[in-house]
């Protein structure tokens, strides 16, 4: 019943399985229900207000602006296996020209069978220029490759895409600090954004990849990809509240166009409905 | 850590002899807590609480010592029943064996087609990849990389081939040239997706499978009960394949699969490499998603 004191129990119990299905971590789901339990919020609507507010602030706002970003900038997109970097990259190829900079993607995932000509065929279509080296070569060689590029071709905006790796294996994580070395070797302050790519459709082992991957690679952004299915991605609140990391971008499709600034405020809207 | 979890549960009742009906929903709540935050969906661990619940007021719980571990111990033991209960593999006659493999995008699934090959090519079977994702830049290279990797035979597409038509070329070429099995790698896809469910059925429809495997990475949330779900309802799948256990998610998306369609697991992957897939252990992931 809707008296003082709070939503009645069933608006409450809709609200929690809402975001435990969105993938929302449980410890936040308790904390947002002891909040509407003690609130004052009257009715189902200042119930999901109330959430709507909490959900919101635990977004840090992204400020990334390739209009204002350094000339030249190197820009490291990093994340688990699969996570959607290689597309992302294209995608990123596509946005920074539309934003005026001039794109050169490096293709230092010298690890994964196809994993360099899957970037090229993508710098292809894109007309975008690549630094790609062969399978089974040093990473960081192709990275300082890129990076002497960018300067002898008069590009301003380095993309890095990396293989996929599992945060749980040191030396693979190691081998991600290595790359950070030779790109700031090669070009002053760079990389100047390390982004991570996290799958819509990840439950809470999303956290821990931003967790570990943030602790190897300072993480200044992430771009939340395959947005466009239908898992929620609730896993970000955590990873806004905990490691304070900005989400920039949402891959919304497998296509060079699909990638959007991420919109917060749409994001808990589309959550909570 | 569940056991800890529920240490802190009994701890108060120590010395009062028998546990109360009460006692065992507090630290069911604990176990229910302990499945959320191992990605299992909410229905599906509430479900399976209702069915742990009678074993866990039985008199061996109730007049433990240790109650605690009396309760995770049923937990576990109904875990791994319901993970292990259908203990099938895929079948493999008669020749050619079709073995198609589905799943979200990045789930795996090429990989997983080479690791298969390569096992059952060790086996002496005569085993033929066919790539039928048309539509990743790059996919049909993967899978032609990987079967040169793994010494296996690969087709791919020929230009002005449909999906279903790939694969009708792969099984008239399993057929034709005798091979044992064939491999069907399917691109990645929504289970929201009308027109690439439709282009699945088809494939499903044309190719007719003995196999239908949902490739799931381990790390999936609560989304994959509508996942496995669809897919199940719309070509009928026969097993799963979880990979990347070699990360640590607690995997809880195999028990919400699970329940949605009874299909045995068949394997895990376990790394990148064409050895990285193991046979599946229902103890093993148990243990991993109670934490
Ligand atoms: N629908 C959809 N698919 C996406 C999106 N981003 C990536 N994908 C797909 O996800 C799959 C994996 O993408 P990749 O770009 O290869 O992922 P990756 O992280 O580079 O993978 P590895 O290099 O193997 O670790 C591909 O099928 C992509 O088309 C997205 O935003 N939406
Ligand atoms: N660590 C680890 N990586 C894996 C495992 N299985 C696959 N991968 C990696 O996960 C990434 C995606 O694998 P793919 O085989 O391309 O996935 P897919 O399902 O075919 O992707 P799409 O065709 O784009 O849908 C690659 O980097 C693989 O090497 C595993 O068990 N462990
Ligand atoms: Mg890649
Ligand atoms: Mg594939």
């Amino acid at each position: 019943a809707l008296g003082r004191g709070g939503p009645d129990e069933d608006t409450v119990e809709a609200l929690e399985v809402a975001l435990l299905g969105a993938d929302v971590s449980a410890v936040l789901v308790d904390e947002l229900v002891d909040r509407l339990r003690d609130e004052r919020t009257r009715g189902a609507e200042g119930a999901r207000a109330a959430v709507a507010d909490v959900l919101a602030a635990a977004l840090p706002e992204p400020s990334f602006d390739w209009a204002a970003a350094p000339r030249p900038m190197a820009l490291l997109v990093v994340g688990v296996n699969g996570s959607g970097k290689t597309t992302t990259c294209a995608k990123l190829a596509r946005a920074a020209a539309a934003a005026g900079r001039r794109p050169l993607l490096a293709a230092a995932d010298t690890y994964r069978a196809a994993g360099a000509e899957q970037l090229a065929l993508w710098a292809e279509r894109l007309d975008c220029p690549v630094v790609a080296g062969r399978t089974g070569g040093d990473a960081a060689a192709v990275v300082f490759d890129a990076a002497a590029a960018v300067e002898a071709r008069d590009r301003d905006a380095l993309l890095v895409d990396t293989a996929g790796r599992m945060h749980t294996r040191e030396p693979l994580m190691r081998e991600l600090e290595k790359l950070q070395r030779a790109l700031a070797k090669r070009m002053p302050g760079a990389p100047h954004e390390t982004w991570i790519a996290l799958d819509a459709a990840m439950g809470q082992n999303a956290i821990a990849q931003a967790r570990f991957f943030h602790r190897v690679t300072p993480l200044t952004g992430a771009v939340v990809t395959k947005l466009d299915g239908s898992a929620r991605a609730g896993f970000l609140f955590s990873i806004g509240r905990e490691l304070g990391i900005p989400v920039c971008y949402a891959g919304l499709g497998e296509g060079p166009d699909d990638l959007a600034p991420f919109d917060r405020t749409a994001f808990v809207q589309a959550l909570l409905d | 850590r569940l056991s800890s979890a529920l240490q802190g549960v009994f701890r108060n009742l120590r010395g009062y002899g028998r546990l109360t009906e009460r006692n065992v929903q507090d630290a069911l709540r604990e176990v229910r807590r302990a499945l959320l935050e191992a990605d299992v969906n909410y229905e599906v661990a509430r479900d399976f609480i209702a069915r742990v619940r009678e074993a866990c007021l039985g008199e061996a719980v109730l007049s433990s010592v240790t109650p605690g571990q009396q309760i995770v111990k049923r937990i576990h033991d109904e875990l791994v029943r319901l993970l292990g209960g259908s203990r099938r593999d895929f079948t493999l006659s008669p020749a050619p064996a079709g073995v198609l493999l589905l799943g979200l995008h990045g789930a795996g699934k090429t990989t997983t087609a080479a690791k298969l090959a390569r096992t059952w090519s060790r086996e002496g079977r005569r085993v033929l990849l066919a790539a039928c994702d048309l539509r990743r830049p790059a996919a049909v290279e993967q899978l032609r990389a990987l079967a040169a990797r793994v010494g296996v035979d690969a087709i791919g597409p020929e230009p002005g081939d449909t999906v279903a038509g790939a694969g009708a070329r792969a099984l008239e070429t399993a057929r034709r040239e005798g091979y044992g099995v064939v491999l069907y790698d399917s691109g990645g896809r929504f289970q929201v997706d009308p027109d690439l469910v439709a282009e699945l059925h088809d494939l499903h429809r044309t190719v007719a499978p003995a196999n239908t495997v949902l490739v799931l990475d381990a790390a999936t949330g609560r989304e994959a009960v509508a996942v496995a779900r669809t897919f199940h309802e719309s070509v009928g799948l026969t097993g799963l394949v979880l990979t990347k256990l070699d990360g640590d998610a607690r995997g809880g998306a195999a028990l919400s699969v699970h329940a949605a369609t009874g299909c045995p697991i068949l394997r895990v992957g376990t790394g990148e490499k064409p050895e990285d897939l193991e046979p599946f252990h229902p103890d093993r992931i148990a243990a991993r998603i109670l934490g």
